[in-house]
């Protein structure tokens, strides 16, 4: 894993609690609502269950700690997205709290349903930008959630020992985290 | 946008679907590039290495000389991304190169601090 650097993180006090909301401008329709939703909300409990950090959703976009929005091309930033595939979405250090991703993907929360060779799963790269919010850099692990890439209709959700490993070393364990049952998990995965 | 590149060794079950990526796909005519020659198109990859935090240079008019700072950009990726370090243009490092990507660079990035535009 690693840092961003100067290794940023959320300073305020643990537990913490941060809250996002989605831009009511910067949006698909490609996707329903609810399902953009609960695609987010999956997305930010794999990290909430292993760090002490609580997401909660706001309706309020303004004073959200956490803006997402869908944008195309030149959005303002300075990194203009490239339409299809490419560059998928960024998302910026501690504790910016800005998420971007490009409107122009083939966004998708069910492969089954999303038929498409370009399809890209949502809630893979949600959890991915997700841990740029938090201060992850991108892993050399290709395993792991973030590993810079990710190939269409691939889904990427579960954090692995090397995404943990490196957010507790920011924010320490959530106390409900069972490591050893973590651990077991990711060695049978690998043992396939 | 005509002739996507197609990622012709899939490395693992989720990769069966053809890869295209129109943004990059001109990079899949580097395959088998190697250093000295002069190859149309090839400061576009050195953009990338640039951007993703592989090159760095001060002057950003990039060549089409396949140079030594290409090398050197490439074997980091390579090191960075768990590939074999061979420090050539091998298939499997421009399947890596065109896949879909997050925009954050590799190397300890700064730039995803907030900035004003």
């Amino acid at each position: 894993y690693a840092f961003f650097s100067g290794r940023p993180r959320w300073s305020r006090s643990i537990p913490i609690t941060l809250t996002y909301a989605f831009s009511p401008e910067n949006v698909i329709t490609s996707l329903s609502k609810s399902e953009i939703k609960d695609a987010f909300r999956r997305a930010f409990s794999h990290w909430a269950s292993v760090i002490p950090v609580t997401f909660l959703e706001s309706k309020d976009y303004g004073f959200a700690d956490i803006k997402i929005g869908f944008y195309k091309g030149d959005h303002g930033d300075g990194e203009p997205f490239d339409g299809v595939l490419g560059v998928l979405a960024h998302a910026f250090s501690p504790e910016t709290g800005r998420f971007h991703l490009d409107a122009a993907e083939t966004w998708a929360v069910d492969f089954d349903r999303k038929k498409s060779d370009e399809a890209i799963d949502l809630e893979s790269v949600a959890t991915h930008e997700i841990g740029h919010l938090l201060g992850l850099a991108h892993t050399s692990v290709q395993e792991a959630v973030m590993f810079p890439s990710l190939r269409p209709r691939e889904k990427k959700v579960d954090l692995k020992i090397d995404d943990i490993k490196g957010i507790q070393a920011l924010y320490g364990s959530n106390p409900n985290f069972n490591d050893q049952a973590r651990s077991e998990s990711d060695t049978s995965i690998s043992n396939g | 946008r005509t002739s996507p590149f197609f990622s012709s060794k899939p490395t693992n079950p989720t990769n069966n679907h053809k890869i295209r990526s129109y943004t990059w796909h001109e990079f899949g005519k580097f395959v088998d590039a190697t250093r000295g020659n002069n190859i149309n198109g090839i400061s576009e990859l050195k953009k990338y290495f640039h951007r993703f935090g592989y090159l760095k240079m001060d002057n950003l008019n990039f060549t089409d000389l396949f140079d030594d700072h290409l090398e050197h950009a490439l074997i980091k990726y390579q090191e960075k991304l768990g590939l074999s370090v061979t420090g050539k243009l091998d298939e499997n490092t421009v399947s890596q190169i065109i896949s879909p990507r997050c925009g954050v660079s590799d190397s300890a990035p700064k730039f995803m601090h907030a900035k004003r535009h």
